[in-house]
C-alpha cells in the first residue's frame, strides 16, 4: 500500500472523488491553501493498494488536467466596455505524491 | 521515529487526545472529510519513536473502535409513530497508516 | 524528493512563506490544531528536491525560531495594579517531519 498526498483544484474535486468512489478506492478530503497564490485549494490523502496506483493516477490525470478557459469578462470601470479579446485562464492541475506505507491499521 | 497518520471519528477525538497527552505523546489535528459520506471526521499526524509504536495504536485501539449504538429515533412524519425495533448505527473506526521518516527536525 | 510536513506557529507563517516563494520553493498550507495547548497552528507540506532540503531547513530555523518574548500585561482584577516583573512567554518553534517520496506526478 502507498500513500497518495494530491493537491487538486477545488473546481476538480466534486468529480474526482465521485470518480474514485465509483471504482471503490478511498479518500479523505484537507481543505487547504496555496504557498503562492495564497488561494484556496484541496489536499486528498489516499491509501491505495500497490496493484491500483496506475489506476488512480490516471482517475486524477483525467478529472484534474491542466486546461486553458476563456475568463468571464472582468469587471472593467466601465461596463459597456468589453476587451477586445478574451482572456483566458489556466485552471485544474494536480500535484501527487506517492509515499510509502510500512503498515496499514484499521481499528 | 515513524510518522502515524490516524483518520478517526470526531466523536472519538477528545477522548483519544486525552488519552495521547496523559502518556507524553505529541499530536496534531486536522479537521478532514470522508470522500465518500462527505462527513466531517478528523485527521491527526502523530510523530512517535519505534519503541512506542505498538503503544499508540493500542491507545487508538482502546478509544476508537468501531461499535453499534441504539440510533436516536429517526423523526417521523408522524411523532407518535415510535419505529418497532430501535435502529442501530455504526459510530467510531480508525485508519491508520505508518509512514518512514527519514528525520526530524526541531527548532 | 522528499515531502517536509512542518508544524510551526501562526505568528510565523506569512514570513516563512514570503522567503520560501522568494527562493522558488513551493509550499502547501493546512490549518491545524496542536493536541496539547489545543491552540490553533499551521501544518505546511512541502516537495522539496533532495540538493534543496538543508537551505529549506535554514530558512525554517531562521522564521520559526523558538524565542522569549514579553507578555502583554495580563488583564488583571484591578486595572492599576501592575505585576512587579515582567512575564515572559515562548513562542514560535518548528517540528518537522522529512518523508521519502517514491515518485512525484504533475498533471
Ligand atoms: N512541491 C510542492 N510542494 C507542496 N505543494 C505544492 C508543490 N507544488 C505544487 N503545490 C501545490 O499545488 C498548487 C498548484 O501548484 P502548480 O504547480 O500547479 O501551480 C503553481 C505554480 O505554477 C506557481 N508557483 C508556485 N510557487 C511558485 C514559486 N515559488 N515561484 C514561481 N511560481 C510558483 O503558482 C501556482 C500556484 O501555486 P500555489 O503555491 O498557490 O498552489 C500550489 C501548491 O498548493
Ligand atoms: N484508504 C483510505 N485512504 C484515505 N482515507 C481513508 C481510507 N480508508 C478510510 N479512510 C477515511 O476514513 C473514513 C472512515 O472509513 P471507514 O473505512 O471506517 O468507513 C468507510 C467505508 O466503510 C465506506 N466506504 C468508503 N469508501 C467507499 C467506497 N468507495 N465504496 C464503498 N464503501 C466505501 O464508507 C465509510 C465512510 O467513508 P468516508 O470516505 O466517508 O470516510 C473515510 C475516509 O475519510
Ligand atoms: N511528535 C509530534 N507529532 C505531531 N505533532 C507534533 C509533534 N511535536 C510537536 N507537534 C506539534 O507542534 C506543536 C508545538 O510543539 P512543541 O514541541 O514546540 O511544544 C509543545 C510541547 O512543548 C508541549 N507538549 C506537547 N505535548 C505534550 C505532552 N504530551 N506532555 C507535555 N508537554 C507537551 O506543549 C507544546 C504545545 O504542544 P501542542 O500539542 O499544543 O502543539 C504541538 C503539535 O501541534
Amino acid at each position: 500500500m502507498k500513500l497518495l498526498i494530491a493537491i487538486v483544484s477545488n473546481d476538480d474535486v466534486r468529480l474526482l472523488l465521485e470518480a474514485l468512489v465509483e471504482e471503490g478506492f478511498r479518500a479523505t478530503k484537507l481543505a487547504s491553501t496555496g504557498g503562492f497564490l495564497r488561494k484556496g485549494n484541496t489536499t486528498l490523502l489516499m491509501g491505495i493498494a500497490n496493484e491500483d496506483i496506475d489506476g488512480v493516477l490516471q482517475i486524477i490525470r483525467k478529472t484534474c488536467r491542466r486546461r486553458t478557459v476563456p475568463y468571464p469578462f472582468p469587471v472593467t470601470e466601465h461596463p459597456g466596455m468589453i476587451p477586445h479579446e478574451a482572456i483566458n485562464v489556466e485552471v485544474g492541475g494536480a500535484t501527487i505524491f506517492v509515499i510509502p506505507v510500512e503498515q496499514q491499521v484499521r481499528y
